[in-house]
């Protein structure tokens, strides 16, 4: 897994 | 999505409307920073180039086309607007673009280890973005405490973007605590963000509110 999620915002 | 992030979609959504009404019904962009509206666009840009690459939802697709488009159409109407000399839009952008790019190819979310070059690329344009976004409003603010005749659209404007900013903070904060989403890169920045709104709220508050017939 990465280090951080995967960007769903704007 | 939380009503937190929504809300904030919203009145970001709301500040287009509001600024593309200014400058339709008034015919003139007085007031509006070009180099703002330039730096939204650049910011817009950088951030959605995985819009091509990282489908999320089409709610998202849409925004993100939206945001461009219209910022790409504010920053066309602003600049060929000729009643609109914008002596006072003088902020040098080159201290905050210059800084941002600096700052986003050292500290971004990178990882070397694993996926494309370009996928990499596009991490460092992300924190570009985030880092511009945070202070591309200082042209803006600039010229509203120089105007004197600031009008009241162009407020409710820059009220509307502090709206978002303050949502998107709460958004965080939910996600943190109920979903483990965490982007130090964009929190951090977004408060930064947030705190420049504040200097403006104060102005509105002193400019707009109180001059509200009762």
């Amino acid at each position: 897994a990465s280090l951080a999620p995967a960007k769903d915002e704007l | 999505m939380n009503i937190f992030r929504f809300v904030g979609d919203m009145s970001h959504l709301a500040s287009f409307f509001l600024l593309l009404a200014k400058l339709i019904y008034t015919k003139s962009s007085t007031g509006v920073s070009l180099k703002t509206q330039a730096l939204y666009l650049t910011v817009f840009v950088c951030r959605y180039l995985d819009l091509l690459v990282a489908f999320v939802s089409w709610y998202n697709e849409l925004m993100k086309i939206f945001f461009i488009a219209a910022s790409a159409y504010i920053v066309y109407v602003v600049a060929t607007s000729t009643r609109n000399s914008n002596a006072s839009d003088t902020y040098r952008v080159e201290f905050l673009v210059i800084p941002a790019l600096v700052l986003a190819c050292f500290v971004n979310e990178t990882h070397w280890s694993k996926g494309g070059w370009s996928l990499n690329v596009m991490e460092i344009l992300w924190a570009f973005s985030i880092y511009l976004e945070a202070v591309a409003v200082l042209p803006q603010l600039k010229m509203l405490h120089q105007l004197e005749d600031t009008t009241n659209i162009t407020m409710h404007y820059m009220a509307s973007l502090g709206i978002y900013r303050a949502f998107y903070l709460l958004n965080w904060v939910y996600r943190l605590y109920y979903e483990g989403y965490w982007h130090p890169i964009a929190v951090v920045a977004g408060i930064v963000q947030t705190l420049l709104y504040a200097d403006f709220f104060i102005l509105y508050y002193q400019s707009v509110l109180l001059r509200l017939p009762s």
